[in-house]
């Protein structure tokens, strides 16, 4: 059976959230990119944080892979790390911008919003 | 539609990892006085090393207004008829001056439009092109005109004879102000195919606009219709329009590294200029990181 890691857990030791979509929020002004972005000026992009670890949830969508790494980590973590909290879905945002041409452009960017987190 | 106009309070700053909620699904704050102030005359003197300040157009606005509020409600912005399942809409702005206008014998019979396209990526897919012209309330000079219409009216290109796009305009709708939209497609289609020349760097496609009574071939003087061009704020200057569809995910780095190369060749012309200064809002263009 593999070794619940939950029982390995130092007292004390701020238990690691699992894998999960957090906010982060975007500002092209801050990032320098508002003399050529006219819309919008900051967004929801969201990231993906937590820990993979043994037992998987269903509803994060696992490979099969990650499903053996998992596995294979609880049982010897020295063997190899968890799998990953990655992004499983992504969506796309509009942007109006300026060219280097000084024309004025719309253009729809796909993998801008994390919808889904997922280990793989 | 309505047009879109994207403005919101300044907001506060926000601190990194607080959840934020929105009420509507705009995101955007776009600070459209900033824009409006720099192509305000009195606020282009003291940026007068700005490049010419760009103001969105309306049908931009509303564009990117739909489109994004449509991906809010999860839905494909591509299968809106009037984006032509396009993913990149870009505007080019009339650089045909009044004084073109003014140079030719008046009355004003035919108007050329002159449109920069060398920013267009030939690596995407042209799936439309629309010239949008705006016709002023002509007021009393409507008057003055031989009879009420309908008036046609006609785009072609500046070499040829070869009718693009027409369309009828009734005597209501003339004394009217509003936007008319002709399909240019077809000569961006050729002209694509002619001018797959990277290196040309002056890539300018030329319209030639005409108005006649009916389907007679009575040329209509186009300044009686609100269509001469003296005086026009940016936003109501003719607009190219093309729609494209690049098959490859669209890389924000492309843009990047373009606006600052762009902007590198601008401050190395203003370098030596402003370098001095450097007070905030006069010096060069803020270092992008």
């Amino acid at each position: 059976t593999a070794l619940n890691n939950r029982h390995g857990k130092r007292h004390g030791k701020k238990s690691k959230s699992r894998c999960s979509r957090k906010a982060l929020h975007v500002n092209f002004k801050e990032l320098g990119w508002d003399d050529w972005i006219i819309a919008p000026l900051d967004y929801e992009a969201h990231h993906c944080e937590g820990v993979c670890d043994f037992p998987l949830r269903s509803h994060l969508e696992p490979t099969n892979h990650a499903i053996i790494q998992t596995l294979m980590n609880s049982m010897d973590p020295n063997s190899t790390p968890p799998s990953c909290c990655v992004p499983t879905k992504l969506s796309p945002i509009s942007i109006l911008y300026i060219d280097s041409g000084n024309n004025v452009v719309y253009k729809q960017y796909e993998d801008m919003v994390v919808e889904q987190c997922g280990c793989r | 539609f309505q047009s879109a106009a994207i403005i919101s309070p300044s907001a506060p700053r926000r601190h990194r990892g607080a959840r934020i909620s929105h009420q509507d699904g705009q995101r955007s704050s776009v600070f459209l006085k900033d824009i409006f102030a720099s192509s305000h005359p009195s606020g282009v003197h003291h940026k007068e090393d700005l490049k010419e300040a760009v103001v969105p157009h309306d049908y931009m606005l509303s564009i990117y207004r739909t489109y994004s509020a449509a991906e809010k409600l999860g839905l494909n912005a591509s299968l809106f008829l009037s984006s032509k399942s396009a993913n990149t809409i870009t505007s080019f702005v009339d650089r045909g001056t009044a004084l073109q206008d003014d140079l030719l014998h008046s009355p004003l019979r035919r108007q050329k439009y002159l449109f920069d396209v060398s920013t267009l990526s030939d690596k995407e897919e042209l799936v439309g092109a629309e010239l949008r012209i705006f016709r002023r309330s002509p007021g009393d000079l409507q008057a003055s005109l031989p009879t009420a219409g309908p008036y046609d009216i006609q785009v072609y290109p500046c070499h040829s004879d070869r009718l693009l796009d027409s369309r009828s305009l009734d005597p209501l709708d003339s004394a009217k102000a509003g936007w008319e939209v002709l399909d240019v497609w077809e000569m961006f289609k050729v002209y694509r195919q002619h001018h797959h020349q990277p290196h040309l760097k002056e890539n300018q496609l030329c319209l030639q606009l005409r108005v006649t009574l009916g389907k007679s071939d009575t040329e209509v003087d186009l300044r009686r219709l609100g269509l001469d061009r003296k005086g026009r704020p940016q936003r109501e200057k003719a607009i190219l329009v093309a729609y494209t569809r690049s098959k490859k995910r669209e890389n924000l780095f492309n843009e990047m590294k373009e606006n600052i190369s762009s902007r590198k060749e601008e401050a190395g012309v203003l370098g030596e200029k402003v370098a001095k200064r450097g007070v905030k809002g006069e010096g060069p263009r803020r270092r992008r990181r």
